[in-house]
């Protein structure tokens, strides 16, 4: 499982995600 | 020393599954990283709301949050697809998806809000000097009318807090962020269809030392957004612009407004040989409304 996010930084869409198997290893 | 986001995915990562959800970043698209304010818990971020249900993590069951700065590693788009890809991707159905944060939804609306500014035709040419006196012109929505500034309110009271949380300029500005993707989508789109119909061609034989007007345009029909060749020190053109902008602005609106007579004399070039001749020329008069 992930989710996806996306912000706007310096004119640019930046595409970056969260992953639930690194989360659940935490 | 800024900490790495414990769970964010590898860039390898997501460019796999960006193709997944059917958001199609490029597959030459620049990798990056960006730091982002997030709500933590301990000391780590807490999960987004969407991975949060998924993970059936109840964040707000007494979790002590408090905000920290992190990095994560990120894949670009440009901004001369970021509108087109946007509005695909939601023809595409792809916000249904419970793969993607609530935000995309967000940038979804504020694409098609540029887009349908530009088919109103509500933009306007701007130019801007900065501090080290380089002149830049862009392509601007023109957000001064009542109803669009409403539109435009109630895009920004809809924006996810997530959109405010990267560390730059913007400092958590809800809209100055989206002020600034509005400003570059309609810029970028203007100019690629500007470089598609060769409108640089009109000016080719024109002086743009001469005349400012041409050097401007110079700098808003390209992709190069200086706007070169002017005289130093010459701020005429600056100030022409502001101006101009000025009096498309509805500044009457809510204001009471005056009757105002005016008469104006003939020039005194006209009548410099003798005394009295003002009056064998005519003397103009004018009625005008002012705020």
């Amino acid at each position: 499982m992930f989710v996806l996010h996306a912000n706007w930084h310096g004119d640019q869409l930046h595409i970056w995600g969260e992953s639930s198997e690194l989360f659940r290893k935490l | 020393v800024i900490a790495n986001h414990p769970f964010a995915c590898t860039q390898a990562d997501l460019r796999e599954l960006s193709a997944r959800v059917g958001f199609g970043v490029a597959e030459n698209a620049t990798s990056s990283s960006m730091q982002l304010l997030l709500p933590f818990d301990h000391n780590n971020p807490a999960p987004s709301d969407r991975l949060a249900v998924a993970l059936d993590v109840d964040m707000d069951q007494g979790a002590d949050l408090h905000l920290d700065t992190v990095q994560v590693p990120t894949l670009i788009v440009g901004v001369t697809e970021v509108q087109e890809k946007l509005l695909a991707f939601e023809i595409a159905g792809g916000l249904n998806h419970e793969h993607t944060g609530h935000e995309f939804q967000f940038w979804c609306a504020a694409a098609r809000f540029g887009l349908e500014l530009m088919e109103d035709q509500r933009v306007v040419p701007t130019v801007q000097q900065d501090r080290s006196g380089v002149v830049k012109a862009h392509w601007r929505p023109w957000l001064h009318d009542a109803a669009i500034a409403e539109r435009a309110a109630t895009l920004l009271a809809g924006m996810p807090p997530i959109c405010r949380a990267v560390t730059d300029a913007h400092d958590g500005d809800g809209w100055l962020v989206l002020e600034s993707f509005l400003n570059a989508c309609v810029d970028s789109f203007l100019r690629q269809v500007m470089l598609a119909e060769n409108y640089v061609e009109a000016i080719e034989d024109r002086d743009p030392t001469v005349d400012p007007h041409v050097a401007w345009l110079g700098g808003l029909l390209g992709n190069n957004i200086e706007v070169k060749n002017l005289a130093v020190g010459d701020v005429s053109l600056v100030r022409g612009v502001r101006q101009w902008l000025a009096i498309l602005e509805d500044i009457g609106e809510g204001r009471p407004m005056h009757l105002l007579l005016q008469l104006d004399e003939p020039s005194s070039a006209l009548f410099t040989k003798q005394e009295g001749e003002e009056d064998k020329h005519a003397w103009r008069l004018s009625f005008q409304l002012i705020t």
